[in-house]
């Protein structure tokens, strides 16, 4: 399974 | 997107939103520190510049785009616009912001969690973001004389912080291998500066009486 991503929030 | 990710966002939102609106019908930016403005244009500056290069929804882009256009045109309202700039308090609103952006840097450039252009200055508004309040909670201080948008617009920051705490909360426990711990601690600290602003917010409006910050 891939990292999740903070970069998906502002 | 849950609802706490959508709730933080949205008081976020209404944050700008109420200082547009005192700047733009009230003629007046008093109260409002442009040191912790600027930092705020260089935080949405730093952290959206992938704005072109990775594509996330339209909300996101949508979103970056009313943060980056309402933080730069605050500013310029607050430093060119021949009525608000003399409402402005610039002998009080004295915070050395320089000060704030050069630890930031090296921290970023130290912690991060990829070494890469992009990714650094993300870090970087991170930890910026994190005492970007400062100025603006050093010139409540000083002035001590807080009107009600003013004193909304810090509280509709502090409740976005707030409801983003939520939302990582929400995703650790839902999303598999959602683990940030530079987002949560920089974003921790943020809310933390907030704390003693909410209580005398709190006071205030328990005792219904206009917000006043101790000396």
């Amino acid at each position: 399974v891939t990292k999740q991503s903070s970069h998906d929030e502002l | 997107m849950n609802i706490f990710r959508l709730a933080g966002d949205m008081t976020h939102l209404a944050s700008v939103l109420v200082l547009l609106l005192k700047i733009h019908t009230i003629k007046s930016c008093a109260g409002v520190s442009l040191k912790t403005q600027e930092l705020y244009a260089i935080v949405f500056a730093t952290r959206y510049l992938d704005i072109l290069t990775s594509f996330v929804s339209i909300y996101n882009t949508l979103m970056k785009l009313i943060f980056l256009g309402s933080s730069f045109s605050i500013v310029w309202y607050m430093k060119y616009h021949k009525t608000v700039r003399r409402t402005y308090d610039r002998d009080q609103d004295t915070f050395r912001h320089w000060f704030l952006m050069l630890p930031c840097l090296l921290l970023a450039l130290l912690i991060h969690e990829k070494f890469t252009f992009f990714e650094v200055l993300w870090t970087f508004s991170l930890y910026l973001e994190a005492v970007a309040i400062l100025p603006q909670l050093v010139l409540l201080q000083r002035t001590r004389n807080i009107d009600n948008l003013t004193g909304q617009y810090i509280f509709l920051l502090g409740g976005y912080r707030g409801f983003y705490i939520l939302n990582w909360i929400y995703r650790y426990f839902t999303e598999p291998h959602y683990v940030h711990w530079i987002t949560w601690i920089a974003g921790l600290v943020q809310t933390l500066l907030y704390a003693d602003f909410f209580y005398y917010y709190f006071l205030s409006w328990k005792n219904n009486k206009k917000l006043q910050l101790p000396a």
